[in-house]
């Protein structure tokens, strides 16, 4: 959710950071897409377990958060295939 | 490394393999190249062969193709995703397909086409992606230089566990990636650089970000394509904001992430006789550099430009404490870092003696 009193950009660049993180867990960490997530795959704690997820394949901090050295491995060019399952 | 779930492999070891459509950024002939030789990084450490086919079927087919291609996992354009490959089976199992979105090089600008199909053909192999760092199965792409390139034994194990040793009589072995935590762990060169530490080792380097106290593990040829592995020596001098890394008798200059011009240049510049061929540690501190060769030190005089008179000396006489042949040595707050194996001494300037021993590794946060 926006950060209460946060300028617009810096609502805009959180919402960029959740887009980033939203596209890179379904196509890596098999988060079912929007618009296919029953009312339990969208909710929060699903998205948090695969970010934990991911963040354990990296040997990053298991924050389950978005954070910055997060981010950033996911912004880094890669192979197409999934990190997880088939 | 990860097998693909399932297990899927080729029955047959010899594999057929046809490039059904070519990218407009390089030549044919270098296309057929590229691929050839990522296809003998797996058959050197594995019983398969691959035979390019022109025509008809092939168990492995390659294209570059952009954006929705039609196998419900479309491409993101420049950068992102670069490249896909599916699992071994019929039809679209085994194939490998291209970004033709990227820029794809033969050489160290991005994206080598040698490395990308390398690690793509591990996945039509039955490889699924690795945690290892080092590993070629490792998801990020990272820059290694095609000319030295040999599989990491993370790789050769993931592929033998499928189909099993190599036909070689001796079987091939890879470099492993070194591990933060190993206990065992030595360091061949470290430097600040505007805040950060780096710690080399091998063809990697941790990064130690100084507030958030991470570490990350990089490749070295992915920040410096030209500079080789196994640094031995590293310094910054603060006061020109230039780091110098020194192997064998060449050192090169580093300002930021940019290797300055004219390096690499030899040892002599400082003054050093032909008998010295190579430097174990260097530091920079209030416009003196001092080296460490062996159990002896050399200082060197910034501003004079020339090494000292009465040099070199035993570094316990000027270092009292650090009895042992140093690895790598940085300075923080007045305080010289010295690593000897699994140790460090920490040596602080003012006080004239060590203040603190303790383990190389936990400046690894281990």
């Amino acid at each position: 959710f926006p950060v209460p009193g946060g300028s617009p950009e810096e609502a805009d660049a959180q919402e960029m950071d959740t887009q980033v993180v939203q596209d890179y867990l379904e196509k890596f960490y098999q988060l079912p897409r929007r618009g296919l997530r029953s009312q339990r795959q969208n909710s929060p704690s699903v998205i948090v377990e695969k970010l934990k997820e991911m963040q354990r394949f990296f040997g990053l901090s298991e924050t389950g958060k978005p954070d910055q050295q997060t981010l950033a491995v996911m912004r880094k060019p890669r192979c197409g295939v999934p990190d997880s399952g088939d | 490394f990860m097998l693909t779930p399932g297990n899927p492999k080729w029955e047959q070891t010899n594999l057929t393999y046809r490039i059904i459509k070519y990218t407009t950024q390089l030549s044919e002939a270098d296309v057929e190249e590229a691929i050839k030789k990522a296809f003998q990084v797996w058959s050197n450490a594995s019983p398969l062969t691959f035979t390019k086919t022109s025509q008809g079927e092939a168990d492995i087919k390659i294209a570059f193709v952009q954006g929705d291609h039609g196998d419900n996992s479309p491409f993101d354009g420049p950068n992102g995703i670069l490249a896909h490959a599916f699992q071994p089976g019929q039809g679209v199992g085994g194939d490998a397909h291209f970004d033709e979105d990227e820029i794809w090089t033969m050489n160290s600008s991005s994206y080598n086409l040698f490395l990308v199909a390398a690690h793509e053909f591990g996945h039509s192999l039955g490889l699924a992606h690795s945690t290892d760092p080092g590993a070629l199965m490792y998801p990020n792409y990272a820059f290694r230089d095609p000319s030295t390139y040999t599989l990491p034994q993370d790789d050769i194990n993931g592929i033998q566990a499928i189909y099993g040793p190599s036909n070689n009589p001796i079987q091939p072995t890879g470099p492993s990636t070194p591990t933060a935590c190993d206990p065992r762990l030595t360091f061949d060169a470290i430097t600040t650089l505007r805040g950060e530490i780096l710690f080399f080792k091998d063809k990697y380097f941790w990064r130690r970000h100084p507030q958030l106290r991470i570490v990350e593990l990089n490749f070295i040829s992915l920040f410096w394509p030209s500079l080789p592995d196994g640094i031995q020596a590293a310094y910054e001098n603060v006061d020109e904001d230039l780091v110098f890394l020194f192997k064998g008798g060449q050192y090169w200059a580093l300002n930021g992430y940019d290797i300055e011009q004219g390096y690499p240049r030899d040892i002599s510049d400082y003054g050093f006789p032909s008998s010295v061929r190579a430097i174990d540690a260097a530091v920079y501190y209030r416009r003196k550099t001092y080296f460490f060769i062996n159990d002896q030190i050399w200082r060197y005089d910034n501003q004079r430009q020339s090494m000292e008179p009465g040099y070199p000396k035993a570094i316990a006489s000027i270092f009292p404490g650090i009895e042992t042949r140093v690895d790598a040595v940085f300075q923080q707050d007045h305080v010289f870092l010295f690593f000897s194996g699994p140790r460090y001494y920490a040596f602080n300037l003012d006080a004239h003696r060590v203040i603190r021993v303790d383990r190389s590794q936990r400046w690894l946060n281990c």
